[in-house]
């Protein structure tokens, strides 16, 4: 038996938003801990790593380890039917081919199941090597957001450049050259509002704009983003989900041809 | 002229 609860619907449909922009379908792995997904793209160049940790729902069961794979097109057909602050509650028998979600309005006087057909997928799982990153960014994920789809008007490619002093976001075509620097904050009055940078040696990456993009859909689940960057290694990009765990993303560099 | 390259090249399968 698996049984899995959130007293508020908005948090699995903002999960939900971040990832089925990269993703047609996923594998929720399910055990004690918590539910774990890690999947591709189609073209291999990005990584979605999502954890949502037991403890961080009202009620979590899982007996058996459980691969539940899902369409999640036809997931967020039935997430569009919860309101904002029902209760939701994902369910499955050990075995079983389908999931069912049931949404609980607030006043208990609405309760809906909606029952989904579960896929089986074949998955690859990706061992992701330990690193220590030669810089660690953190920002306002809403200035991330702004930057990349800014940019990305200017070319197909964003130029991250990070040093002691601040962060350079860089795209070029056609039109000219577009340059966004942040300089690290210097007195931290809102946490959320700081660019705070921890660097061991300075980076300049390629990265394709528009995987950037698809991760900034991850932007309404927390205020700040990590970018972990090292030369020639994939990006990291990390929004945590408050009290529950965290998604993130990975990106494969572009390189000198 | 950059390249795109692939996560398979950076990750190994588990």
């Amino acid at each position: 038996m698996f049984e899995a609860r959130l007293s508020s619907a908005t948090t699995l449909k903002k999960v939900l938003d971040a990832i089925k922009d990269l993703l047609n379908e996923a594998t929720f792995d399910c055990n004690d801990s918590g539910i774990q997904l890690q999947a591709m793209d189609n073209s291999h160049v990005s990584l979605v790593s999502l954890t949502l940790r037991a403890d961080g729902f009202d009620k979590y069961r899982c007996d058996r380890n459980l691969s539940m794979g899902m369409n999640l097109g036809s997931m967020a057909k039935i997430m569009k039917c919860a309101n904002n602050d029902d209760t939701v509650t994902m369910k499955a028998q050990d075995n079983a081919d389908t999931v069912v979600f049931m949404f609980e309005s607030q006043n208990q006087e609405k309760v809906s199941d909606y029952e989904m057909k579960l896929m089986n997928l074949d998955q690859e799982h990706l061992g992701i090597p330990e690193t220590d990153y030669a810089c660690i960014v953190r920002m306002p994920a809403m200035e991330f957001a702004r930057i990349c789809r800014d940019l990305s008007q200017f070319g197909e490619s964003l130029v991250i450049c990070c040093t002691k002093e601040g962060v350079k976001f860089s795209a070029s075509g056609d039109v000219g050259s577009a340059n966004i620097k942040l300089a690290q904050t210097t007195s931290v009055d809102k946490e959320e509002e700081a660019v705070i940078i921890e660097m061991q040696e300075p980076v300049t990456l390629t990265f394709a704009c528009r995987y950037l993009n698809s991760f900034t859909k991850a932007t309404p689940l927390t205020n700040q983003v990590q970018l972990s960057m090292s030369m020639d290694v994939p990006l990291v990009v990390e929004y945590r989900i408050q009290d529950i765990g965290h998604v993130r993303y990975y990106l494969a560099p572009k390189i000198e041809d | 002229y950059m390249k795109q390259t692939s996560l398979k090249s950076f990750f190994s399968f588990t």
